[in-house]
């Protein structure tokens, strides 16, 4: 087997297992030690660590801009695009001037594999695997829908309370460390200006809320910014994306993440979900990785655009 | 390790709020034991789920008699799932 010495040698055109793209984010890190460091936010269920990337170019606590790649384990596309971000943005900096303005005064915090233990569970054992991997007690049936278990609207309709469903809700908010331990970090933090949560696949780029019908108090200028970011999307290959608020565009949904961030005062949160060919499901080929990251790079471009010339 | 012989994905598509309504029923019908990748959300968009092989005769029964419109995505997930990790295998080499 080919191990690639350097981030350049590494295989942005395949999927990989959770190790290799463990050891692509410390080649990373080793590579730029002035602009990426990575920090350990806290343990999964099972212990692996949960690694964010940050991407800084000095000061102490800039505003920030969150993004998070395949909480749900099975939806592969979205890791390998994470791992093509991380590459172009350090690849980027100092070339692209829109990104440079943004990095010299904010930085960008990226979790590549959200859910470790769904994502190594989808590698050795059910690559269909969604949750994550924390046994139910009275339940033979195993983990949570992290995109269901923050607090925000938690347990009202548009999630399970059967451990056995795809959509378990959790015996509590931020029952999964995996959640909880974003939630701490978030709080801790407290300048995330932007967060994105990456997903696929429905061609959708979604705002709040999924938990209430009440629109969100900025919707319209989410709603502006979202057209404008589908709009750069499609500019690349003409894919063509739905938006909206994630309860008038798919269906109500509790406990999601960017419900929650943007209750948190997080103005610009934001779900993707990434592209669909209508062929192959969470079973995309490989050889569109690198035409969907660099199609969705285009959209982050415009949110994190907006955010840096937005400030609030 | 879980595999998937014979488990197909279909692609269903709704007329009217009343088919979306019986496709939604297919929620609760744990028995068929089935894994929606694209849920139900209205009629312009189609819904995408995994049916495993022993709940397939089942449900396209119910489709087919409730005149529901499908087709399928994927005819065996596992030869699809085979091809995956070959490439994967092969990509590493």
């Amino acid at each position: 087997f080919a191990v690639p010495r350097n981030t350049d040698g590494y295989d942005y055109a395949n999927y990989h297992t959770l190790s290799e793209i463990n050891s692509f984010q410390d080649m990373l890190v080793a590579e730029n030690p002035n602009m990426v460091s990575k920090i350990v936010i806290g343990k999964s269920y099972e212990g692996r660590p949960l690694n964010v990337l940050k991407f800084s170019t000095g000061g102490t606590n800039r505003p920030a801009i969150w993004i998070d790649t395949g909480i749900h384990s099975r939806e592969w596309v979205t890791q390998a695009s994470g791992t093509w971000f991380a590459k172009k943005i350090v690849t980027d900096y100092g070339r692209d001037p829109a990104l440079t303005a943004i990095l010299n005064k904010m930085d960008i915090l990226l979790e590549i594999v959200t859910n470790p233990d769904g994502y190594a569970y989808t590698h050795s054992s059910n690559r269909m695997w969604r949750k994550t991997r924390k046994p139910n007690p009275g339940s033979s049936c195993v983990g949570v829908d992290p995109n269901r278990n923050w607090d925000a609207g938690f347990g009202e309709p548009g999630a399970s309370s059967s451990p056995c469903s795809e959509t378990y809700r959790g015996p509590s908010a931020n029952s999964e460390s995996e959640v909880k331990s974003i939630v701490d970090f978030v709080k801790s933090h407290g300048n995330i200006k932007a967060f994105v949560s990456i997903h696929s696949y429905s061609q959708m780029l979604l705002y709040p809320y999924g938990y209430t019908r009440t629109p969100a108090k900025d919707q319209a200028e989410l709603h502006n910014l979202a057209q404008k970011a589908i709009t750069d999307l499609a500019s690349m290959f003409g894919t063509r994306y739905t938006f909206g608020s994630i309860i008038d565009t798919i269906y109500q949904a509790s406990g999601t993440t960017v419900d929650w961030t943007y209750n948190q005062g997080i103005k610009y949160s934001y779900t993707f979900e990434l592209r669909d060919t209508g062929r192959y499901g969470f079973i995309l080929p490989a050889n569109q990785i690198i035409p969907t990251a660099q199609e969705t790079w285009l959209a982050l471009m415009a949110i994190m655009d907006h955010t840096f010339k937005n400030p609030y | 390790k879980e595999t998937f012989e014979g488990h197909q994905v279909l692609r269903i598509l709704a007329k009217d709020d009343v088919q979306l309504s019986l496709i939604k029923d297919l929620e609760d019908m744990i028995q068929f034991e089935l894994d929606f990748w694209r849920g139900v959300t209205d009629v312009d968009s189609p819904v995408d789920v995994r049916v495993p092989f022993h709940s397939l005769q089942s449900v396209k029964i119910y489709l087919e008699s409730q005149n529901i419109d499908y087709s399928i995505m994927i005819h065996d997930l596992q030869v699809m799932l085979d091809e995956e990790r070959e490439e994967m295998q092969s990509a590493a080499r």
